[in-house]
């Protein structure tokens, strides 16, 4: 464990407190992409199904259980909350994710790091996803223009974690003799560079005051 | 191919 691995899971903790925050305690899903949180919740529990056989880390334990009960919790109340169906923009949240879903599941088979376990495959279908799940959530905001201060908040936070991973995995490259994990490099590379255009403009609306809404041309 | 990494990351 390194400082940049810590500070991106307690950033990703970060996102779906503000995520249950706006969507359980605000009752609105203005603005939130349920195809994102959809897509998160399989992340997590194509991932995380090592929890019935991995025992190795009570750490990471801990947070896989909070990130599937968190992103299905997300997924349940959009889909099921009277308020949050209410503020929900089923027709803005449009992106086809078959085009996301399908090719990763190949490159899933294709590409992974065991090819005789299908726990491999799945790892490296949930990594691939994981890389272009906000893809929804970001259309959603581009067709929107306009995104609301907690929303902001929530996808970088969500933006973050990965960036900070991508610091952990250069530190674990210098300092650990034969590490490399190239699937997940790669893929942490393509989910950051997708936030980059959201953080240009999230930094430029919060330089005025944290509380400015963020404005997406 | 490279020996499957144990994933002892999130």
């Amino acid at each position: 464990m390194n400082i940049f691995r810590f500070l991106g899971d307690m950033s990703h903790i970060l996102s779906f407190l503000l995520l249950l925050h706006k969507i359980v305690g605000g009752k609105s899903a203005a603005g939130i992409s349920l195809r994102t949180a959809e897509m998160y919740a399989i992340v997590f529990c194509t991932r995380y199904i090592d929890l019935l056989w991995n025992f190795a880390s009570l750490y990471n334990y801990l947070l896989k259980l909070l990130f599937i009960g968190a992103s299905l919790t997300i997924v349940y109340f959009m889909r099921y909350g009277p308020s949050q169906k209410a503020t929900y923009n089923a027709d803005e949240d449009a992106f086809p994710v078959q085009y996301l879903i399908a090719p990763c599941a190949v490159l899933g088979v294709l590409i992974n790091q065991d090819h005789s376990s299908p726990f491999e495959m799945v790892w490296a279908f949930s990594i691939y996803l994981e890389a272009v799940a906000i893809l929804p959530q970001l259309f959603l905001l581009q067709k929107q223009g306009e995104v609301e201060n907690l929303t902001s908040h929530y996808v970088f936070a969500l933006g973050a974690y990965r960036a900070l991973y991508l610091l952990n995995w250069m530190f674990r490259f210098m300092t650990e003799p034969d590490y490399q994990q190239r699937i997940v490099w790669l893929s942490g590379l393509v989910q950051t560079a997708l936030y980059c255009d959201f953080f240009y403009h999230y930094y430029q609306s919060k330089k005025g005051g944290l509380n400015k809404s963020v404005k997406l041309p | 191919a490279a020996e499957a990494e144990e994933h002892d990351e999130l």
